[in-house]
């Protein structure tokens, strides 16, 4: 059995060069806190808005 | 035997080369008819001299390597509905703890999480699978501005949707709208309330100001450091735990709507239904948790959100294990699924748990009507979904049905964080 979440996050802003631009790092967007092949529990962070 | 092929004499002719071109025109002349086919079946042009025939139509089987081919021979809800009435036969008093004892050390299950400690308790391999667990063994992750995970397993993938693809494993990409069905229209059902304005983009913009007048206003009021945003992560009172305000969410929230109905808002709440589009600066996002046989097998609420209506998909029942998730394309646009379509605080939101052939029930907890993978009382979809299968068509449709708005503001059913929803049954 499979769980599939399809949902709408902000993208954040891109940083500037000046506030340190990491090659398309974004701020205040959406990020991930799982890798692929993860295991996880309910009630554990998939990512973070 | 051996005297006769030893002593019959073998004498050797070439073909005639007429044959030869006869047997490699008539090979060719099957392909085209089988391209032919297949191409009226997708809704293109009928071959040539057929235009006033019915297109002929065959069943569709999924493209893959040979043990998928098979798999797609086999009645796979006849095998799914076998599996669960065996699995729901009573086991004797005296097999259950060391037959649940076996399935927990075969498929990883840690029994200390278990909420009964006395597993002669389960009489069946059906009622452990759908054990509960002990309150506190899976805290939630206390950032509310967190994506919880729905249910125990394992991330099979996870990303952006780029142009409404939804990539399954590997490069392997399906539709958003084969996965969810088609885009609802732009206002939800509870717009279509007697009396409820109709609301415009620019309307639904100016909506979302008086709103957040209304949210401030309702703050100011009560004392309760409550925005817009919070309404779906649980509004928090200063100096109370989170969870008892959640626990009165819905109180809450229909003490907006009074606030909503004193300053004449009507119902805008529809402003932030824009499903499968995201709105400027958002993106929609997908992930795939995989649950293996022996994981906890009932899922909860990812965040807090309001489902509005359910998408019941009568499809097939592959197993949806790894392996065939990757040989296997569109496998979660096959298969039997309910999508519950909503919005969270950032917008969009769609739960989908998908069946496989060991689990095909699907368990919605706020929703008695839904029946999965059921024989004695089919759905409307499994009747579609069987009469498309009878003239031999695939069944890409659905049945749909909304969910009552709790309150004007909310249009749907609320979920909060960390609520259990349902889960997946054997069989």
């Amino acid at each position: 059995s499979t769980v599939v979440l399809v949902f709408e996050a902000p993208k954040g802003k891109r940083r500037s060069f000046d506030e340190g631009w990491q090659g398309g790092e974004r701020k205040g967007g959406w990020r991930w806190a799982v890798e692929q092949g993860q295991k996880v529990k309910v009630g554990q962070a998939l990512g973070y808005v | 035997l051996a005297a006769a092929l030893k002593r019959t004499k073998i004498q050797w002719y070439p073909i005639p080369v007429g044959l030869g071109i006869g047997f490699l025109g008539l090979l060719q002349f099957y392909k085209v008819r089988e391209r032919e086919g297949q191409r009226s079946i997708e809704g293109g042009s009928f071959p040539a001299g057929d235009e006033d025939q019915p297109p002929k139509r065959r069943k569709i089987r999924p493209s893959g390597p040979w043990q998928v081919q098979i798999m797609s021979t086999l009645p796979l809800k006849a095998v799914s509905r076998l599996w669960g009435w065996f699995n729901g036969l009573e086991i004797p008093y005296y097999l259950r703890v060391p037959g649940f004892r076996l399935y927990s050390w075969i498929f990883g299950v840690n029994l200390s999480e278990v909420s009964e400690p006395d597993l002669h308790v389960y009489p069946n391999l059906a009622s452990f699978f759908y054990r509960t667990l002990k309150p506190g063994v899976r805290p939630l992750d206390p950032d509310h501005n967190a994506l919880l995970s729905p249910a125990d397993g394992r991330i099979l993938q996870y990303g952006m949707i780029q142009e409404g693809e939804v990539e399954q494993v590997k490069g392997m990409t399906y539709s958003l709208d084969g996965l969810l069905g088609q885009k609802p229209p732009g206002e939800s059902e509870h717009d279509s309330v007697p009396g409820a304005p109709k609301q415009s983009n620019s309307r639904s913009r100016h909506g979302e100001e008086e709103l957040i007048k209304a949210d401030e206003e309702f703050a100011r009021l009560n004392g309760i450091s409550y925005t817009l945003p919070n309404m779906f992560s649980g509004p928090q009172k200063a100096g109370q735990p989170t969870e008892s305000v959640d626990a009165s969410m819905e109180a809450t929230n229909s003490a907006v709507a009074e606030v909503r109905a004193d300053l004449a808002l009507g119902d805008t709440s529809s402003h932030w239904y824009a499903p499968y589009d995201a709105k400027p600066h958002h993106a929609l996002y997908f992930v795939v948790v995989y649950l293996a046989p022996g994981d906890y097998h009932r899922f909860h609420s990812p965040c807090s959100w309001v489902a509005e209506r359910r998408r019941h998909f009568a499809g097939e029942l592959y197993s949806v294990s790894p392996y065939l998730q990757r040989t296997l394309p569109g496998l979660f646009t096959l298969n039997e699924r309910v999508v519950l379509l909503g919005r969270w605080r950032w917008g969009f939101f769609s739960f989908t748990p998908v069946g496989a052939t060991n689990v095909g029930s699907i368990v919605i907890n706020f929703d008695r009507e839904l029946r999965t993978n059921s024989l004695l009382t089919d759905t409307a979809a499994d009747r579609a979904a069987a009469e498309a299968a009878k003239r031999g068509e695939p069944y890409s449709g659905f049945s749909e049905a909304t969910y009552a708005p709790a309150s004007r503001v909310l249009g749907g059913h609320a979920l909060t964080r960390g609520e259990e929803m349902g889960g997946f049954q054997l069989g």
